[in-house]
């Protein structure tokens, strides 16, 4: 272990006697229902039309990074993506689509938001 | 990422985690991330009694159908930490695009499935273990009887190690996972498991519980700049909360 310069080095907060836990600060994020027992590509119609803008706009920042290096990219990527999209498990399959119909975004955006996971590890 | 699963003196564990994200992307983590963090509760009939009911609990970013974290009641809670390897998530789905690993899944899938499916450590602990899947992950999966506990290291097509909660070893009360495998050290400039380590002794087994763990997850550098959110949950009593996280001020960046 290398100490981290200061004003980074690593510091304890129990140290100081604080105490940060507010639980109230839980009701800051808001709950809802999935339920499995309806048609997968319903389950997701409350959420993503709430977030439809939140999703858009973050996909917006990753469009941002990506098109000026590679201005062609994005019929690329909206491709790809639903080519994967279509060859994905149900109902897994269904419930993608459900999300990019109630949002208005291309079906390979949201495929690529949801395995965002494999890609990252690159 | 860092993950931490402890247990009391009375044998209830407590498991939580800080979720980092966004390296290198620019994405701004106040309106963009902090926004779209949601708690779902997933229902379903059962069909032994044929009542609706809570299945189990996760947290998602909206828009996103797979589960980096979740509890299913008096059974189990996981949570996911990224694990980089040289055979990372692009072998997985280039071998899926391609057809030679169809029945690979994908890391955040393995887990909802694992919480649909399964209503017990031992079975999802198995499944987590032992199911091929796209991308290599660390699960950290908790359960809700004493020393049930353990950080499982997956690679594409298996485990590599698995570590695990002792509670007959005075020192291994508690399990702290961060990108790393467990056996090897940390990239210095990347060490939240020193900081972490260093916390939790200091917390001590006596005062674990969700205000003791949290605090210790609020601490540099396990708290940075791409810390998202903390999700604490209590498998034995099924409370699962998520609190929103920001590192003000000069924090470490990762």
């Amino acid at each position: 272990h290398v100490d981290l310069p200061a004003p980074y080095t690593d510091h304890c907060i129990l140290n100081d006697g604080v105490n940060k836990y507010d639980p109230m600060n839980q009701f800051d994020v808001p709950w809802f229902e999935v339920d499995l027992d309806a048609d997968p590509y319903h389950r997701w119609d409350e959420i993503s039309g709430i977030y439809a803008d939140n999703i858009n706009g973050l996909l917006g920042v990753i469009k941002d990074l990506i098109l000026p290096i590679f201005p062609d990219a994005l019929p690329f990527i909206d491709t790809l993506f639903a080519d994967i999209g279509e060859k994905l498990p149900n109902p897994y399959r269904e419930e993608i689509h459900g999300i990019a119909d109630v949002t208005g975004i291309p079906i390979g955006q949201i495929v690529m938001y949801n395995v965002f996971y494999e890609i990252f590890t690159v | 990422c860092t993950s931490i699963i402890a247990q009391d003196p009375n044998g209830h564990l407590v498991h939580a985690r800080n979720l980092d994200f966004g390296l290198f992307l620019g994405w701004d983590h106040e309106n963009h991330l902090r926004k779209m963090v949601i708690n779902i509760n997933w229902i379903r009939t059962d069909p032994l009694t044929g009542k609706k009911g809570l299945l189990f609990k996760s947290n998602n970013f909206a828009g996103y159908i797979g589960i980096y974290n979740g509890l299913r009641p008096k059974a189990f809670s996981i949570t996911a930490n990224e694990r980089f390897m040289a055979e990372g998530g692009y072998v997985g789905m280039l071998s899926y695009l391609f057809g030679e690993d169809p029945n690979g899944r994908w890391m955040s899938w393995l887990t909802r499935e694992t919480l649909i499916n399964f209503d017990n450590y031992a079975d999802a602990k198995k499944h987590l273990s032992e199911t091929p899947m796209l991308s290599p992950v660390y699960y950290i999966l908790g359960g809700v009887n004493p020393g049930e506990g353990c950080i499982i290291h997956r690679s594409l097509n298996g485990t590599d190690l698995t570590t695990s909660l002792n509670p007959s070893d005075p020192e291994s009360w508690y399990v702290l996972e961060t990108n790393y495998d467990q056996n090897v050290e940390v990239l210095f400039v990347d060490d939240r498991r020193t900081p972490g380590n260093k916390c939790m002794q200091k917390l001590g087994q006596q005062n674990v519980n969700f205000a003791g763990i949290y605090n210790v997850l609020s601490s540099r550098t396990t708290l940075n700049k791409l810390t998202t959110y903390t999700v604490m949950m209590s498998v034995e009593d099924s409370k699962f909360e998520t609190h929103l996280q920001r590192c003000d001020g000069l924090c470490w960046p990762f």
